[in-house]
């Protein structure tokens, strides 16, 4: 099975927003 | 044909030209029995000899009284095989002759008597009359012996000192460092000593015969330690040898930039002992030599690259630097054989990976090379901190 890759746009970056990386 | 080289390319012993040292090279005489006094720049003793046409050299105040010293300096270190004096006159001379022919190693800072001729060897320099060395350990201390009889040649006698007749290790002069630091030499001298009281008071008959040089020959070899066939003379008119087997250094005594795998060595007829490069896959042309890992290696490699490039590390720069990862698709000196590891921000912890297989540490449930996905049994949540979630 292949497993799907991380889909950063479907993370909440509301109390994270300093790890947030530049590009997504 | 280089002499240096087989025709294949292999390195082989060569030696640089036999030739006069002295030539062209203007000698200083000192006479010292009242206080120095000094020529400088005497060359009709190292010109071109011509026996119908000799030039001869006294010093000023008479030749038979006092010491008088002749300096050659050869200007770099040669090996010397002989040194000749040709004298002018045709016949023995009636004096009594003492004569000293000494060295220096370090451009006539230091100085070491090589040979001493006299007829009375014993009484002029407290020495056995002897041509041979006795013991090896004897054979790079000056011997004393008879000149007479003096070779005769046309336009005069002839002294001549071989630096290894008489020496018991010259047969292997190739592998004596005794024999080939004995006949090393930067400056020679001779000298030419006060004739003894009872040759003085001889007998007002007796035809005196005054010594007069008339040429001083230097005969060897620029020292290149086997490593150049060729010695030229550069823009200051100094004789430089010109290296080859990746050597460098005025006598070929070090190994060039960068070919400093192993120690340097002499050229011998058996082993060439070129310099060796480091081995830096590509990506360094700077390297030293570690006499540490050297005889770790079993005395075969001890270059350490230094400032390995293209993201290499490692003494051959065969590794890949923390933060990538080797790239089996290129050959290892391809200046793209490391890559950056490409670590997933969030599922990977840090983004160092693996150097040769490019895993990265992976965060729990978080799985695959770069650690971008999540594993069976996990799913993606919404967190950064905890990307995958059972």
């Amino acid at each position: 099975e292949v497993m799907p890759t991380l889909d950063m746009a479907l993370f909440d970056w509301t109390d994270y927003e300093d790890m947030k990386p530049v590009d997504t | 044909h280089d002499p240096c080289y087989y025709l294949d390319g292999r390195p082989r012993h060569c030696l640089s030209e036999f030739i006069n040292a002295a030539y062209g090279i203007p000698a200083n005489a000192s006479y010292s029995l009242q206080g120095p006094d000094y020529d400088s720049n005497i060359t009709t003793l190292t010109d071109l000899h011509n026996p119908h046409n000799l030039t001869c050299w006294m010093a000023h105040k008479g030749p038979d009284a006092g010491e008088w010293v002749l300096t050659l300096p050869l200007g770099r270190r040669f090996e010397v095989t002989y040194i000749s004096l040709q004298f002018c006159q045709q016949g023995e001379p009636s004096d009594p002759i003492s004569i000293s022919i000494l060295k220096s190693m370090d451009f006539g800072r230091t100085w070491r008597p090589m040979q001493h001729y006299s007829s009375d060897c014993q009484g002029k320099f407290g020495l056995p009359s002897q041509t041979v060395a006795q013991t090896r350990h004897q054979e790079t201390e000056p011997l004393c012996s008879d000149p007479r009889p003096l070779q005769k040649q046309r336009g005069g006698m002839v002294l001549a000192f071989s630096t290894l007749d008489g020496r018991p290790s010259s047969p292997d002069f190739d592998h004596s460092h005794t024999l080939q630091d004995w006949v090393t030499a930067t400056d020679i001298r001779v000298v030419f000593h006060q004739v003894s009281i009872e040759a003085k008071v001889a007998p007002p008959s007796a035809v005196r015969a005054p010594l007069a040089l008339s040429d001083l020959q230097v005969g060897g070899r620029c020292k290149c330690n086997g490593h150049a066939s060729r010695c030229r003379r550069d823009d200051t008119g100094q004789a430089v040898c010109i290296c080859e087997h990746h050597t460098a250094g005025p006598d070929c005594d070090v190994c060039e930039d960068f070919y400093c795998d192993r120690p340097w060595h002499r050229a011998t007829p058996t082993h060439p002992n070129p310099c060796v490069a480091c081995e830096c896959n590509g990506h360094s042309n700077k390297c030293r030599f570690s006499m540490e890992v050297f005889q770790q290696s079993g005395r075969r490699s001890g270059g350490v690259c230094q400032k390995c490039r293209h993201h290499t590390a490692g003494r051959h720069c065969q590794y890949c630097q923390n933060g990538y990862t080797r790239d089996n698709s290129k050959p290892q000196n391809h200046r793209k054989a490391c890559q950056p590891c490409q670590c997933h921000p969030l599922g990977a912890v840090g983004r160092w990976c693996n150097q040769t297989s490019g895993q990265c540490l992976c965060r729990e449930g978080v799985t695959g090379l770069r650690c971008n996905r999540c594993a069976p049994g996990y799913k993606q949540g919404k967190s950064p901190l905890r990307p995958c979630i059972r």
